[in-house]
């Protein structure tokens, strides 16, 4: 497989809705 | 079209190259999320911030440098491994892109991850700095006596004798038998408590005991009766944390485990460097802006990955042509343990030649590692660096910040933070 690694997901507030099957990306200062 | 959206998408980052450098000094992020769950501090294992970095005030050597980038490497055959026993693949190939191949071991995903929280264990509490991952499930912890042994931590080794919520579980238990699906090991049984084992890709392993204790993620946060592994016997590249924080997507997890009270929810922002800090979050909590969702792929759906399906790539604001079946052949997977993205091969080529063309006006660098497009920017002040955004399904694009295009080695090597896989189908 492809992998998306952590250093690409920086500036990037990364969420895991387990639940609903999803992941979220939302653009952060952090 | 001349609108500010493609002007945007085609501009260049313009980017200082000090401001790539590793720093000595810690600046954590001044303002706190906004949130009403649960919210831990994330910090780079081996940055200023971390109470963990054995080097102090000194920035990593260029030998260790190299390190984390191969023990990246054995995280991904980790990964490519144990995705490949799943579908029936007679094996996983080596790497064609790394110069020195490295064996190929089945196991866990290494546990050598470079994110760190610090949680509450036990009553009272101790604190423990394990280690974030969504490639794996189950947690676990250094714990006296070490009856085998314990590698040397940071913090105190807990101690199960001095809790007075401590328990260990039993092997008729229910979750004990689920321990094989959750590691990939069979469960062991001495005196009637259940023994778990975990391998990881690099041959760092965890066995110990399957217990359940109180877990403190926050002072108001609280989660009782906690499974977790209670490790007697632990070798391997955990370099100073006391242990393991697994996310990934089975029973055994901390976000399973923590479903009724989080909803199965969680986010994470990494710190934007080694010197800054970020966060784990349990539970919805609004962003600043909103989230764009992608489905998980349902080609990962029975394994504990997070598995996403990757449509497109665009490099200086042009999509690059790949056909659709270059990503939908093998998947994709979102991992936060694995540092640098792997792409297939195929992809991985019409980026470094459109980053190339757009990087012409450079002096190259040689290759560094597993990262194959190095710059040399001595005596350079500032650089144009292309964009780059990864598409989902769902229409999501994830516009990759520049600290995550390029890989600052030193002013004379700064590379493309990018690599190939070796096989289309990996």
């Amino acid at each position: 497989v492809g992998i998306f690694g952590n250093f690409q997901h920086l500036k990037w507030e990364v969420a895991y809705d387990v639940g609903k099957e999803r992941v979220g990306f939302s653009p952060s200062a952090c | 079209k001349d609108t500010a959206d493609t002007r945007h998408r085609y501009r260049p980052h313009i980017v200082k190259i000090s401001s790539l450098l590793a720093s000595n000094v810690c600046n954590p992020i001044t303002e706190a999320p906004h949130h009403k769950k649960a919210t831990l501090k994330v910090v780079h294992k081996h940055g200023p911030c971390s109470h963990l970095n054995q080097l102090g005030d000194q920035k990593m050597s260029a030998s260790d440098e190299i390190k984390l980038l191969e023990q990246d490497q054995l995280r991904v055959n980790s990964i490519h491994s144990q995705l490949s026993k799943r579908s029936g693949d007679p094996g996983f190939r080596g790497p064609k892109s790394t110069k020195s191949a490295i064996p190929v071991r089945s196991g866990q995903t290494i546990g050598s991850g470079n994110y760190i929280v610090t949680v509450g264990l036990g009553t009272p509490k101790k604190q423990l700095s394990l280690v974030l991952d969504t490639g794996s499930a189950l947690s676990w912890t250094q714990c006296e006596p070490c009856v085998r042994y314990c590698y040397a931590q940071k913090e105190p080794i807990f101690k199960p004798l001095e809790s007075t919520s401590y328990a260990n579980v039993s092997c008729a238990s229910e979750l004990c038998n689920a321990l094989e699906s959750t590691t990939g090991v069979s469960p062991g049984c001495i005196t009637s408590t259940c023994e778990y084992g975990v391998q990881y890709g690099d041959n760092s392993y965890s066995v110990g005991y399957l217990s359940k204790e109180r877990l403190t993620l926050t002072s108001s946060d609280v989660i009782e009766n906690f499974y977790f592994g209670c490790g007697q016997n632990n070798r391997g590249l955990f370099r100073g944390a006391a242990g393991l924080l697994g996310l990934s997507r089975d029973r055994l997890s901390l976000i399973f485990q923590s479903g009724k009270k989080y909803g199965r929810y969680f986010s994470y922002c990494l710190p934007s460097s080694r010197s800054s800090t970020g966060f784990l979050s349990f539970g919805y909590r609004r962003p600043r802006k909103a989230f764009k969702f992608t489905p998980l792929s349902s080609l990962t759906k029975d394994t504990q990955f997070y598995g996403l399906d990757m449509t497109g790539i665009s490099v200086g604001g042009k999509t690059l042509p790949i056909t659709a079946s270059v990503f939908s052949k093998a998947g994709t997977v979102i991992d936060s343990g694995t540092v640098i993205t792997r792409l297939p091969p195929k992809a991985y080529d019409a980026v470094r030649k459109a980053f190339r063309q757009l990087m012409s006006d450079y002096k190259a660098a040689q290759s560094y590692s597993i990262l194959d497009t190095c710059y040399d920017f001595t005596g350079v002040e500032s650089v144009f660096v292309p964009k780059i955004s990864f598409f989902f399904s769902g229409g999501v694009e994830v516009e990759v910040d520049v600290s995550g295009i390029i890989y600052a080695v030193s002013q004379s090597q700064v590379c493309l933070a990018l690599a190939g896989n070796g096989d289309d189908s990996d």
